[in-house]
């Protein structure tokens, strides 16, 4: 599930 | 992380560091849209809320707290600098900025990736990070005349948003299912506000005459 990944950018 | 999107960063921090190293060497913020400047504090902090909590790189780490330190310490200035803040054009920066910063929160209460109090205020920051040049953009085609390290400053954010669509467009290829399509979506938006000022910047640079926006 993307939505659950982190924000990895700024 | 790709080149493009750490040069993406760079072109950020360096917009960043010349706001700062105008408002230190001439004591002024002429120019300067405080409202913008709030806008962004106000992105940085909504963003950076998984500060402590998501762990991505030390890198990520310090770029988080470098942005939110250095827009806290724009806006501190403009507002409390004894000298600084007598150069505020006040009265030309007239943006509406509230019902831009209600419209993106009720938008994000809709439009998100998950409903939790990090994912809503993740996607607020976004789409308020799009709009948030706005006064800045008005301040200056209100006031005609652009002095140089403003116009530069405008350039390099406007270089960081053109670089992070390419770090999309590169990672859309390299990555197996990347799908941030709140953000890409957002930052196209972003990116054609400074279409026009690119223009004029353009304009300015090839004829070697000073930045000037049309009323």
């Amino acid at each position: 599930d993307k939505a659950s990944e982190v924000h990895d950018e700024l | 992380m790709n080149i493009f999107r750490f040069a993406g960063d760079m072109t950020h921090l360096i917009s960043i560091l010349i706001l700062l190293l105008k408002i230190y060497a001439t004591k002024s913020c002429a120019g300067i849209s405080l409202k913008t400047q709030e806008l962004y504090a106000l992105v940085f902090l909504t963003r950076y809320l998984d500060l402590f909590t998501d762990y991505v790189s030390l890198y990520n780490t310090v770029m988080k707290i470098v942005f939110i330190a250095s827009s806290l310490a724009i806006v501190w200035c403009m507002r409390r600098h004894p000298l600084v803040r007598r150069s505020y054009d006040k009265d030309l920066d007239t943006f509406r900025h509230q019902y831009v910063v209600l419209a993106c929160f009720v938008l994000a209460l809709l439009l998100n990736e998950k409903f939790t109090i990090q994912e809503v205020f993740w996607a607020f920051s976004i789409y308020l990070e799009a709009v948030a040049i706005l006064p800045q953009l008005v301040l200056l085609q209100r006031s005609g005349n652009v002095d140089n390290l403003t116009g530069q400053y405008v350039l390099f954010l406007g270089a960081y948003r053109g670089l992070y669509i390419i770090n999309w467009i590169y990672r859309y290829f390299t990555e197996d299912h990347f799908t941030r399509w709140i953000a890409c979506v957002s930052g196209l938006v972003q990116t054609g506000l400074y279409a026009d000022f690119f223009y004029y910047y353009y304009l300015s640079w090839k004829t070697n005459t000073k930045l000037k926006l049309p009323a």
